[in-house]
């Protein structure tokens, strides 16, 4: 379970420095698939960071599966973030000196599997998304559209019990669009995970069953959404 | 005008190499507005940086106002580029040490204008995309959906006849994106630029009077868009 109680999130800038998020409140329990949209500056990647614990507030509270993250070390916020979350960043951040397949493989890492064993998971997830002709491919050697879904793959492959993902279709044409709305929906389906989607598409926010609305750093609402 | 006959582009990969363009024929008169459409890895991106003298077709040719590309020297080419084309990339590709403002400047450097005129002209297209609060910050201090509209913001700035945008609202929500497609359509209106957007979302084609798709290299159709 996620819990945020009267998160602020300001920038140092200037005198007075950015209100990224002027006060969250926010609960989502284990399971549950949620959409958040908002416009362009509203405070979604910074909440999805916040979220993530790549960053943390400049106030508040923050408890996740009951422990306060902001009483954590460096060492155990890592610890979570390679072991329980799956992050697909915005900017897919890929390494570019490394293979698609390599990239994939990077969060297997921390687990102690064996190279073998690495690389056959990092194939799986590469499948599911689609890229296994390009399992070779350098970052600048794949599309914008197949960076994404390495980045997708990446997040997928040492599952994770909660999936942050920042517009994971904004580089994708609708019809890949839906191949990877549908391998998110197959593992929460199967596995229960938690899952958080960033997104500006409408039919995105369908897939999932709670759309939270942020502007200006806050929510300004936070409904079930209905299914046709 | 540009006109492309039989262009083809292999990248260099493995032993046969990777077809991105695999024979596109293709003419754009002057004060076209076009869209490119097609699934992920369907060669859209590979089109439009030929297009902008970015990459060299592995080949056939590239006529631009009725000069050939491919005969051109590198001096030539960056000449060109500067002078008359505007560019808008996927990945945005500001650069990470300079404001927004002076990445909007970079463009009016090789004009030859002073250093106010500069600063005026960006301010002026940054106001255009609605970020001129965000002037002095830094890309990693910008939303991804900023990021983007300095990038454009960039590629107008310089009075381009040619503008290429690939992917142009692919961060930004429905809201920021029409705000931008209405500035693009009032200077295509206003100065008869041809302008290039490589989308994959119908409502940015409905802007344009011809929609071009690809797919596996090939455009397998080049129609009028009908106007609701
Ligand atoms: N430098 C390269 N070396 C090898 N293959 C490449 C290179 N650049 C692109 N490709 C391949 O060429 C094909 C076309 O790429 P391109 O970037 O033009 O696609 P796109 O239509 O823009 O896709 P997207 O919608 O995902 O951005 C892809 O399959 C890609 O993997
Ligand atoms: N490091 C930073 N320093 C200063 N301001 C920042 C920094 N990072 C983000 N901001 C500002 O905080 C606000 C929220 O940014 P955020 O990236 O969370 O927006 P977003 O909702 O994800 O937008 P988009 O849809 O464009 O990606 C923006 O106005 C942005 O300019
Ligand atoms: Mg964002
Ligand atoms: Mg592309």
């Amino acid at each position: 379970t996620i819990e945020l109680e009267n998160i602020k999130k300001i920038y140092p800038m200037g005198t007075s420095g950015v209100t990224a998020l002027a006060g969250i409140d926010l609960t989502v329990e284990t399971g549950e698939m949620v959409a958040i949209m908002g416009s362009s500056g509203s405070g979604k990647s910074t909440l999805l960071n916040l979220l993530g614990c790549l960053d943390r507030p400049t106030t508040g509270n923050y408890r996740l599966t009951g422990e306060n993250v902001s009483a954590m070390t460096k060492t155990q916020l890592a610890a979570i973030r390679n072991r329980e979350i799956g992050f697909v960043f915005q900017g897919f951040n890929l390494l570019g000196k490394m293979t698609a397949l390599h990239n994939v493989e990077l969060p297997l890492i921390y687990t102690g599997a064996g190279k073998s064993e690495m690389a056959r998971r990092a194939a799986e997830a590469l499948g599911w998304v689609g890229l296994t002709r390009f399992s070779h491919h350098l970052p600048n050697q794949l599309s914008g559209g197949q960076q994404q879904r390495v980045a997708i793959a990446r997040a997928l492959v040492n599952n994770p019990t909660l999936i942050l993902a920042d517009e994971p279709t904004g580089a994708l044409d609708s019809r890949t669009s839906l191949e990877i709305m549908a391998v998110i929906q197959r593992l929460h389906r199967e596995r229960g995970i938690t899952i958080v989607i960033v997104t500006h598409e409408p039919e995105i926010a369908g897939y999932c069953q709670r759309l939270i609305r942020l502007k200006d750093g806050c929510i300004i609402s936070d409904q079930p959404v209905n299914r046709p």
